[in-house]
């Protein structure tokens, strides 16, 4: 026995549950689905049933919250503590707070991503009276355990919530926890418009392009990418790689790519003579995360990591004073960002800066990002 | 309160001592303790921490022991006071 109860439990084995507000990383669907997921793993193996309600208060409440959320528990930014739940009782008793400066996943074991469902299956232990277990393969050993497709309760933690509330006394055969992980399939582009974050995003004659891997979606108008797309973006520009860093399209009208240490630039569809050609000529480093033209100034900035450049594209030189610090002029946007673009919405020019699958909207005239950002890129751009 | 760095003695780093405290390995029971008592208080919550995660009980901060201490945790204590 590793295991350790707080000594509080539920005295009622109809649990109610709340949540009150969404991660932008994930639709709202894979939230609750990977939340209903998570209880299941302990209504499977005791009497508990754990019931969502809405606009009522529930036994359970969930939130996903940054840094000091009135609990007098501050979460610490990205890294370090994932989550935090209260033991059984009443007002926080029970609730659940995951700290929102993670990104979290489903269904993904990449080391700077964390999935949503192992975090809840483990909080959701504390909520329903378990401590945490010193078997470091428990679930609710106090570590991060990454997605496993074929996760399942161990000894240690279905032994210490069982002595809590007794066993499912009407288990149907087979019927312990396995995660529903989808069938592998090969990455069905679709299901990347969704699910995955972008290479790249660029606002080319006066039309959205979003590049993912060896694919290109197009847009006229936010929300609804065009019919017939993705398309491989080799039938457009021949000879340009996948997985571009950026892109963008010059105050001439041409389009420039950049990939690694080596950018590329097309008249329309057809390559310029003589490319690739190395990055350093700009002046800048090894690869950069984005590229965004600032309108007819000739200006285009520069986005890596924490740092950011401004280049004159009619000098053909980096301007003086650059690099600078993200943090410095664009108050809330993010470092290590995926992708940055300009967008005419048909009423003003915004700028958008993309990390995985979060985006934020920059207020050039305020110059920093508007309140209610990040949101999820894909419910609001890709009509996912 | 936290050690701030001034009166930590020399081989106790605050993160850790922190951790230690944020977790419930130390009972800061008593923030105006010695240093002394400080030191002894941070060396046995290093070996209790040690002792839960099955890890050699040195009481000393190695490098096992700060790894597990680095890893993304819950923020709920490891000890229930």
């Amino acid at each position: 026995r590793r295991y350790s109860d707080s000594g509080d439990k539920w005295d009622h084995e109809d649990i109610t549950y709340r949540i009150l507000n969404f991660t932008p990383d994930l639709t709202e669907e894979e939230i609750v689905d990977a939340i209903e997921r998570a209880f299941k793993v302990w209504s499977d193996v005791t009497p508990l049933t754990f019931r969502r309600v809405f606009n009522v208060p529930g036994d359970i409440h969930i939130q996903f919250s940054e840094y000091d959320h009135g609990d007098g528990v501050a979460f610490d930014g990205n890294g370090g503590t994932l989550a935090h739940a209260y033991f059984p009782g009443n007002g926080i008793g029970g609730d659940a707070h995951f700290d929102d400066s993670e990104i979290f996943s489903v269904f993904l074991s990449d080391d700077d991503k964390v999935d949503l469902f192992m975090v809840a299956a483990h909080e959701f232990g504390h909520s329903l009276g378990l401590g945490h277990s010193s078997e470091i393969q428990a679930l609710m050993a106090p570590f991060y355990i990454a997605y496993d497709p074929e996760f399942s309760l161990g000894y240690d933690d279905l032994h210490g919530i069982q002595s809590i509330y007794g066993i499912n006394s009407d288990p149907r055969p087979g019927d312990r926890y396995i995660p529903q992980r989808p069938q592998p399939s090969p990455p069905d582009p679709e299901v990347e418009r969704c699910s995955k974050s972008f290479n790249a995003v660029a606002f080319i004659r006066n039309e959205l392009f979003l590049f993912k891997g060896k694919n290109f979606w197009r847009m006229r108008e936010q929300g609804k990418p065009l019919e017939g797309y993705p398309v491989e973006m080799g039938q457009f520009w021949h000879g340009l790689p996948p997985k571009i860093d950026a892109a963008y399209e010059r105050h001439d009208g041409k389009i420039v790519f950049l990939k690694g240490s080596h950018y590329w630039i097309y008249e329309g569809v057809d390559m310029d003579p003589n490319y690739p050609r190395p990055l350093h000529e700009f002046g800048l480093p090894a690869d950069v995360d984005g590229a965004l033209p600032w309108g007819r100034t000739g200006k285009t900035y520069f986005f890596k990591g924490e740092i950011y450049w401004r280049y004159d594209e009619y000098e053909n030189r980096m301007d003086k004073g650059y690099p600078k610090p993200i943090k410095e002029n664009w108050f809330g946007v993010p470092n290590n960002i995926d992708a940055v673009f300009r967008h005419y919405d048909g009423y003003s020019w915004n700028t958008y800066f993309i990390r995985h699958r979060r985006y934020w909207r920059f207020d050039e005239s305020l110059g920093q990002v508007d309140l209610g950002f990040p949101r999820n890129f894909g419910v609001d751009w890709m009509g996912c | 309160a936290p050690l701030s760095e001034e009166d930590a003695p020399s081989e106790i780093t605050t993160g850790a001592f922190a951790y230690l405290s944020k977790y419930g390995y130390i009972r800061n029971d008593n923030p105006q303790a010695s240093t002394i008592r400080r030191l002894e208080d941070y060396h046995s919550a290093i070996r209790n921490f040690q002792q839960f995660y099955r890890l050699p009980e040195t009481g000393q901060m190695d490098e096992e022991t700060s790894r597990l201490m680095s890893y993304p945790r819950c923020g709920m204590p490891d000890v229930i006071q």
